[in-house]
């Protein structure tokens, strides 16, 4: 899957991508403090592509601790469990489900939005291919929105980036490739190479998506995100993030 | 007749009548069946005979048409008001010939038989229509067809043709006519159609291969299931009609609190008894642990097992097994005190604070008879247990056997939220029992209620249900304004096990259209027959509750106004069946389900009885028997004694 961090007040995006193995859970959200995790399981490609198996989100996995509520979206289904009880909805449904002034909102086919008391809000995009193509399956984006009130514990790949951090890009420069500049982003003193380029945000055009330019950092995030992208493997879907 | 019907392989009998040909032809578009049998018959012998019609349609079925014709002069059907048809009737009453609806004592099902005396010779071709709405029970929809020709049939064929926009998830014909019919069936199942068909040869129709006798004699059975993707349900809307079919899944069972209530009054005695105590310890092993349960035992006494609902865990199951095992009946019935004291511990537990408010709580009452203790007048019973009941606890009945008054159970039912069943007291009870425990143990909604745009909608069927049991399926119907609309829109509110649901689910008006139009078989008329079938059914559950006359009245005069527009016998039309002349009358109208017109032989005995000219029930006044109806007439299909309710 790809990221984007968008970073408002500095009016930046940063992307990078991380290609781990299929099955394989990764740890977005991990906000110990009001008890939020947000995970994600890979699938893969139907099969490798240039040597390469392309992995997605396959099933998200929200777990909200304080209400004891688990939702589960797949690109089967959208599931809401509660202790030993559950109730689903599927991609075909329009509707909701709610518990515990937890809203989940299915919109046919196309995306889910989980809301909490009103105040942190979610959207999971549902990305459907074309059921008989040889290499793509369908996938979920998911989207967390900045003004999502996390605790400034807040972890994870996305979660680590919650408060806005301070990112200096500079000495922007020609690339390989002419129609992609290179420059050097300074992040928590390290420093190292970025790609200028283009990524696509599908919350509102689900299937061209709208472009959105973007600091690509390499080698799956590595000096962007803490640590490895290893260390966000996770290994349940509603398990919070270990401190190292 | 046809011309290849005067050659070829003879099927006559001793008693020289033949039957040409007996064909099935039914038509599911969406859950209404249509279905057509067809029997063509000759009496090959010199003397005058009886020819007897005699089939069997599911209950709740309407018949919509039948005719006959008797050498080239064809009876047809028109649907009249009773007094009316009754009027008719006695004007121009048909000469050794009757028809009527009578009760059977087959599960499910009751008999339309004809009876017609004709000359040496004479050829009879008999054709009834029935329709029925195919109810999803048990996850599945089963369509069940009496193939019973009674002898050899030249051409004996079954032709079905499902038709579900929807998407067939499975359709699977099961040998229910035995070995001996083997790989006979043929299926095709396209993605929303399939074609069935059953057409055995003479030779494989015989018992043994020098038999004259016919081995196909049972019920042709078809099931099925639909796909659902949406748990809103799917919206169906053709020629100004909706029609909404709910069956959501992937939901857990909300948990239930559940009082059985058995009779074991001395009734009860022998097979009915054994086979209670085994569907009971069925039914307790499939508790779950989320649920509290309790059980309750009559006769003019009423005992508890415990005097409060506890907790499903595997002692408390096996100590209710127990005590079930060492129940012996004797005794009166007291149905008044026991359905008080389950009501009682219901709302204790209640008020206690014992019941989870997410979870569904009902009585599952056994009986086999009238009460005989305490409380007689059913009215009053009635009165106590609806006073007594909370809105939101149900009541299931069961009666077993033909002892019992069914309308009674029907209305205790009815009032409580809850459904009824006959069951039938033979061999099968146990599983009658435990199949019906079946499709209420797993309420998987509370309080459903469809909404739908009001100023687009109107004439809607019952569209708030108090429960939702997995396997099963909520229709509501209506009529739209397809002129002047382009999409309708449905919102469905429930209570799951966790959380509220809202759903909403949108269709074009206009999405069937091409559907249908490209399929000869499909009945265009889909929607209009489901919804008058919902609504004349609504309107006989509501006048069966109807607390004034005033109100009954109203109730009736909209049924019969349905029947009448829609061409079905109800229990206020009646059939009336006349020459071109208008000068030979027949009668058949639809009976109601009593104690007084129940079967006897209510373990499964079926005595045959000596055949009659003109039924009883078609004749009320005594007429001098034709020389014709005086001879002893064999009939092909010899049926067991049947009770008649002219309601």
């Amino acid at each position: 899957p790809h990221f984007i961090i968008n970073l408002p007040k500095s009016q930046k995006n940063i992307c990078f991508n991380i290609n781990a193995e299929p099955g394989k859970i990764l740890n977005l959200v991990s906000d110990a403090d009001t008890g939020v995790v947000v995970n994600g399981q890979l699938i893969g490609a139907k099969k490798q592509e240039h040597e390469k198996l392309n992995t997605y989100f396959g099933k998200i996995g929200f777990y909200f601790k304080s209400k004891d509520l688990k939702v589960e979206v797949s690109t089967e289904m959208i599931t809401l469990k509660d202790g030993s009880y559950s109730t689903g909805l599927s991609w075909a449904d329009t509707g909701s489900i709610i518990r515990k002034r937890l809203l989940v909102s299915v919109k046919r086919e196309h995306n889910v939005t989980i809301t909490v008391d009103g105040e942190m809000s979610f959207m999971v995009v549902l990305h459907r291919v074309w059921k008989n193509h040889p290499v793509n399956v369908d996938f979920l984006g998911i989207y967390i929105p900045p003004s999502n009130p996390f605790s400034s514990k807040a972890h994870g790949l996305i979660g680590q980036f919650m408060p806005e951090p301070e990112v200096s890009i500079f000495n922007e420069r020609p690339g390989q490739d002419p129609k992609k500049p290179e420059a050097t982003m300074e992040f928590k003193g390290h420093k190292f190479t970025v790609t200028r380029g283009l990524q696509k945000d599908y919350r509102t055009d689900r299937v061209f998506g709208t472009d959105v330019q973007c600091w690509f950092v390499h080698n799956s995030g590595k000096g962007f995100i803490d640590g490895h992208y290893t260390d966000y493997l996770v290994p349940h879907l509603y398990s919070f993030l270990k401190n190292p | 007749s046809t011309s290849d019907e005067h050659s070829g392989e003879s099927t006559d009998d001793s008693d020289k009548i033949g039957i040409y040909s007996y064909k099935v032809q039914s038509t599911i578009t969406s859950r209404l069946a249509s279905t057509m049998i067809q029997s063509k018959v000759v009496n090959n012998a010199k003397h005058p005979q009886h020819l007897v019609f005699e089939v069997q349609i599911p209950k709740g079925a309407f018949i919509d048409n039948f005719t006959m014709d008797v050498n080239g002069i064809t009876f047809t059907s028109s649907i009249k008001e009773k007094s009316e048809a009754r009027r008719m009737y006695a004007q121009a009453r048909a000469k050794g010939k009757a028809a009527g609806i009578v009760r059977s004592n087959a599960l499910d099902m009751e008999n339309f038989r004809t009876e017609v005396n004709v000359p040496g010779g004479t050829k009879v071709q008999f054709e009834i229509h029935y329709q029925e709405m195919i109810r999803r029970r048990l996850s599945s929809y089963e369509h069940t067809i009496s193939l019973r020709p009674g002898r050899l049939a030249k051409h004996l064929e079954v032709d079905i043709r499902i038709i579900e926009p929807q998407g067939l998830r499975y359709v699977h014909t099961p040998n229910t006519l035995g070995d001996h019919f083997d790989g006979i069936t043929t299926l095709s199942k396209g993605e929303k159609k399939a074609h069935i068909s059953f057409k055995p040869t003479l030779a494989q129709q015989r018992k043994c291969p020098t038999c004259s006798s016919t081995a196909v004699d049972g019920n042709f059975v078809v099931q099925y299931d639909v796909n659902r993707e949406k748990a809103a349900g799917e919206l169906e809307i053709f020629n100004g009609y909706f029609i909404h079919f709910f069956a959501p899944e992937n939901l857990d069972p909300l948990p239930k609190n559940i009082l059985f209530v058995i009779d074991v009054s001395g009734s009860m005695w022998g097979l009915k008894m054994k086979q209670t105590i085994e569907a009971m310890k069925a039914i307790l092993g499939q508790l779950q642990p989320s649920d509290q349960f309790s059980l309750l035992d009559f006769n003019h006494n009423v005992r508890c097992w415990r005097d409060g609902l506890v907790e499903a865990t595997p002692s408390q199951i096996d100590e209710a097994k127990n005590y079930i095992q060492g129940i012996h009946p004797n005794g009166g019935t007291n149905i008044n005190e026991a359905l008080l004291r389950a009501t009682f511990i219901l709302n204790e537990a209640k008020n206690l604070g014992m019941l989870d408010p997410n979870s569904v709580s009902m009585i599952v009452f056994v009986s086999d008879g009238d009460p005989t203790v305490g409380e007689l007048k059913l009215t009053t019973i009635q009165k106590n247990v609806k006073q007594n009941m909370q809105d939101d606890f149900s009541l299931h009945c069961l009666g077993i056997g033909f002892d019992v008054d069914y309308d009674f159970l029907q209305r205790l039912a009815q009032e409580n939220r809850g459904t009824a069943q006959r069951i039938f007291g033979n061999q099968e009870t146990s599983s009658q029992m435990q199949q019906f425990y079946s499709q209420v143990s797993t309420p998987l909604l509370r309080n459903i209620e469809f909404n739908y745009p009001q100023e687009s909608v109107s004439d809607i069927t019952q569209n708030s249900f108090h429960n939702y049991f997995g396997g099963s399926e909520i229709v509501v119907s209506g009529k739209v304004d397809t002129q002047n609309l382009q999409h309708l829109e449905s919102v469905v509110t429930a209570t799951a096990s966790n959380a509220q649901l809202v759903m909403e689910t949108l269709a074009d008006v206009e999405e069937l259209d091409d559907f249908m139009s490209k399929d000869k078989y499909a009945d265009p008329k889909f929607t209009e027959k489901l919804w008058a079938y919902l609504t004349v059914n609504q309107l006989l559950a509501e006048r069966n509750l109807a607390p004034t006359a005033a109100l009954k009245r109203n109730i009736t005069k909209s049924i019969l106004q349905m029947s009448l527009n829609h061409h079905i016998v109800t229990p206020f039309t009646a059939m009336v069946i006349e020459n071109p002349n208008g000068d030979e009358r027949m009668l058949a109208d639809q009976p109601r389900d009593n104690k007084k017109g129940c079967c006897p032989g209510t373990l499964g005995i079926t005595p045959k009885v000596p055949d009659k000219t003109i039924p009883s029930w078609a004749n009320p006044t005594p007429v001098a028997p034709s020389p014709a109806s005086a001879q002893k007439a064999p009939t092909f299909a010899m049926k067991p004694i049947h009770t008649v309710d002219n309601d």
